[in-house]
């Protein structure tokens, strides 16, 4: 069954934040994001993919996992600042920002599961070298964050893909 | 600035699968869903975080991410089997699989950053000692994934926090 994608936008003046090795327990993604709240950054995307392998750790062993999210260009230095001066309540390894993101989405309509749209869209990508940083979805939409250059190239991909206007 | 919380949901028949130590390289995400499209598997909630410190790595180092998706319960032994069978096509080092996963979601309007959001709703299921074990977001909702025995308790929790009958 082939999905009806919507329509394609892109968000070019992102900037990506990654937090390394968050320890995997309640209250650290609380921690990373109060202050930046309190700060009034405007943060666009998150991802945070899940902890594994815990169990091989051994029983009670906390996990840790990684965490991005995009903020405004021009919020990028008070986000870090925030984030720095937050180090000990949050328990971060590394802090790495990238100022030239792009939050790339892709809407569709009656979409059962991701997995069509995705990797349809993941392979046209693909074929033209372009990266793929990070992935965020929700039920009708796929979001993804590429590097800012890469950004029309991308669009126009995806929009001969789907048959929408470029 | 109050966002406005418009709704809460719940998901509670989720089934999360991780991949572990994925190449940072085109390609890779495409290979991850291309055969699970093929298979029919139902995928949910995809949220990838970037990879992180390959500047650390050195020059053209590739670096490694995770990758967390969610499937429909059912589809869990299927899925599996399948990622099982592409590991040489995607390369990965561990496949890891929680069969009890709920997500979480809070709707909002008007959601200038997801930072104000974000802090209250994490706070506020960490006071609660819930785990949020993955997130992912589009402009007007932030979704997060919890073990599912702790789905109504975050349910009762959030709508006593937004004021919304539960
Ligand atoms: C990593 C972070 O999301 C943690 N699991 C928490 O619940 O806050
Ligand atoms: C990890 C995976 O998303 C890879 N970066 C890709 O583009 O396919």
């Amino acid at each position: 069954e082939k999905e009806k994608i919507r329509g394609i936008s892109c968000a070019e003046k992102e900037a990506k934040i990654t937090l390394t090795r968050l320890q995997d327990k309640p209250g650290v993604a609380a921690a990373v994001f109060a202050p930046l709240a309190k700060a009034g950054v405007i943060v666009d995307m998150i991802a945070q993919s899940a902890a594994a392998g815990k169990a091989a750790a051994g029983a009670g062993a906390i996990g840790a996992t990684d965490l991005t999210f995009t903020v405004a260009r021009q919020d990028l230095a008070r986000a870090k600042r925030c984030l720095e001066e937050a180090r000990a309540q949050i328990g971060y390894e590394g802090l790495f920002c990238e100022e030239s993101a792009a939050k790339l989405s892709v809407v569709g309509i009656a979409m059962r599961s991701q997995a069509g749209v995705a990797s349809v869209m993941f392979r046209a990508l693909a074929e033209a070298k372009i990266n793929i940083h990070a992935i965020s979805t929700s039920e009708i939409k796929i979001s993804i964050l590429i590097e800012s250059r890469h950004a029309k190239k991308a669009l126009r991909i995806l929009h001969q893909l789907y048959g929408l206007d470029g």
